[in-house]
């Protein structure tokens, strides 16, 4: 695992950043942007695919209501693919006409999807060397979030209460804020700064949010429930597999 | 003193005057004088929760006015979070189509 990954520096990986609205989409839109990062990576393609697909064509029916990535998945599975942002735009809300798969050309497919393990090393390494992953965690912090590294205790930041889907695009390393050590009136001494390994998140919330539409969260100890559900497609290249036959 | 007579610069924008900006830069208008005054009463909550998230925080994070400044905690994890129930969270890895590449 490499110490610093960040897939926003490799040229045209990372669609732009969406914006859900009042639609509560965080699930599509975290499986689509999770799509769009791999299909790039794997097949050097720039697609956008469409979230609105997902939403109509969601098996639950109504995909503002909510839902999770794994939804997604099994509509783009269902539907062999996904059709263009271009020709099935986002509304921000559910198509009254219900589902319209069938009526455009497919531009992107996945083979299954996958849940990882629930260790961030683990995590980390999938991340540098397959691609973005999406992950569901507490977004409790995030409605006063500005800017820098969230560092949540359990107590803070639930990390069994995940509510809210966003596509892990990265990892680092920063320097945590500058303190005071506490000593004699006389002898306050500066504490060293010690790194602060962080995560980079992409969310759905437009670019004017927090940093760019990104966050970071504090990387080491399951931060907002960051593990729970590290689930991503897999898209691959297609090879031509040697038949096997059993031996008589 | 003389120092207590001279102009001590521009004052801090009162609680009002924040949320008359928030407002402007987020297009938000409320629909009674009462609906106002709740937005209002979160808006300052929210801030004050903004700062005590941030003395407590243990990274580097800054936290204070967004977009959902004043909405409750509750309305932002109803418009913003999914509330679907986890149930159905698929236990096999679902393969998709045939292993042979080249067919349609």
């Amino acid at each position: 695992v490499p110490s610093t990954c960040d897939w926003r520096k490799a040229t045209n990986i990372i669609s732009s950043i969406k914006n859900q609205k009042n639609c509560r989409c965080c699930w599509a839109i975290a499986a689509a942007d999770n799509i769009e990062a791999l299909w790039r990576i794997k097949h050097r393609q720039f697609v956008e695919v469409s979230v609105q697909e997902l939403l109509d064509c969601d098996r639950c029916g109504n995909g503002c209501k909510g839902g999770f990535v794994w939804d997604a998945y099994i509509t783009v599975l269902n539907n062999s693919g996904l059709a263009s942002k271009k020709d099935y735009p986002f509304q921000g809300h559910p198509n009254p006409n219900g589902c319209l798969a069938k009526k455009y050309k497919k531009v992107a497919w996945i083979q299954d999807f996958i849940m990882l393990s629930s260790n961030e090393q683990v995590i980390a390494g999938y991340l540098a060397t397959h691609g973005p992953v999406t992950v569901t965690i507490n977004m409790k912090l995030l409605q006063g979030y500005q800017k820098g590294v969230i560092k949540a205790t359990h107590t803070s930041c639930d990390p069994q209460h995940v509510d809210h889907s966003v596509l892990l695009v990265g990892f680092g390393k920063g320097k945590e804020k500058e303190g005071i050590r506490s000593g004699t009136l006389f002898s306050q001494s500066r504490k060293p700064r010690r790194s602060v390994p962080y995560w980079i998140l992409k969310n759905s919330w437009g670019a004017e949010w927090g940093e760019k539409g990104y966050f970071r969260l504090y990387r080491g100890n399951n931060s907002c429930g960051i593990t729970k559900y590290p689930v991503t497609a897999r898209v691959d290249r297609p090879v031509k597999r040697q038949p096997v036959s059993c031996p008589p | 003193g003389s120092l207590l007579t001279k102009d001590a610069g521009p004052r801090p924008l009162e609680l009002i005057d924040v949320f008359k900006l928030f407002q402007i830069k987020y297009n938000r208008s409320y629909s009674t004088p009462a609906e106002y005054a709740r937005r209002l009463a979160i808006f300052a909550h929210n801030l004050a929760q903004a700062q005590r998230l941030q003395e407590e925080d243990l990274g580097t994070a800054e936290f204070g006015e967004t977009p959902f400044s004043d909405l409750t905690e509750e309305e932002f994890g109803q418009l913003y979070g999914h509330q679907r129930a986890p149930e159905r969270i698929p236990n096999v890895v679902k393969k998709a189509g045939s292993e042979k590449w080249g067919e349609s």
